[in-house]
């Protein structure tokens, strides 16, 4: 465990936590599409799918723990809470998730690093991961009314991509034998999806102006 | 072993 590795484990926390809190205490989910929620929902599913056979930490079996727990109840919350998912912007999140879904699994089934079923469902969870945020920058875009609490959700989910390249880049001179091609590239191709977003967030930052995105 | 030891990561 290096220090971007930690910094990335823990921006993605807080990022969960931010989301947790907005549906909990303001008991809306306004601006969050519930397809990208879902998406990472079978993320987390078919990436931990090994958290009962093999062990690394207590470490990282905890945070497996939190991820499948807290992307399974947000979206439980979104589908099922009576007041929560009556702020659910069901109109504008019309993103066709399956057209994702789809060629993930296909690449993965073509491209992997073994032929087994859990490695080709890790593989696929890496490549649906980079794709996921994408139903939520439609919909941010889409309703442009952005409040903070979402637009720090989107900061510190594209916050925890960048410490993850900082970590492969620091293992890789650190570590022998560390190459793994298909999660830095799925990471590299995630990480410029927030390009974008990181743009205009910094931009109303610095003029200490509330976050808008052009039409 | 179904997962190498490089899977350390989340």
């Amino acid at each position: 465990m290096n220090i971007f590795r930690l910094a990335g484990d823990m921006t993605h926390l807080a990022s969960v936590l931010v989301l947790l809190l907005k549906i909990h205490t303001i008991k809306s989910c306004a601006g969050v599409s519930l397809k990208t929620q879902e998406l990472y929902a079978i993320v987390f599913a078919t990436r931990y799918l090994d958290i009962l056979t093999s062990f690394v930490s207590i470490y990282n079996t905890l945070m497996k723990l939190i991820f499948l727990g807290s992307s399974f109840s947000i979206v439980w919350y979104m589908k099922y809470h009576k007041t929560v998912r009556r702020t659910y912007d069901r109109d504008q999140d019309t993103f066709r998730h399956w057209f994702l879904m789809l060629p993930c699994l296909l690449l993965a089934l073509l491209i992997h690093e073994k032929f087994t079923f859990f490695e080709v469902l890790w593989t696929f969870s890496l490549y649906l991961e980079a794709v996921a945020i994408l139903p939520q920058l439609v919909l941010l875009q889409r309703t442009r009314n952005i409040d903070n609490l979402t637009g720090q959700y989107i900061f510190l989910l594209g916050g925890y991509r960048g410490f993850y390249i900082l970590n492969w880049i620091y293992r890789y001179f650190t570590e022998p034998h560390y190459v793994h091609w298909i999660t830095w590239i799925a990471g590299l191709v995630q990480t410029l999806l927030y390009a974008d977003f990181f743009y205009y967030y910094f931009l109303s930052w610095k003029n200490n102006k509330k976050l808008q995105l052009p039409a | 072993k179904l997962f190498d030891d490089t899977k350390d990561e989340l």
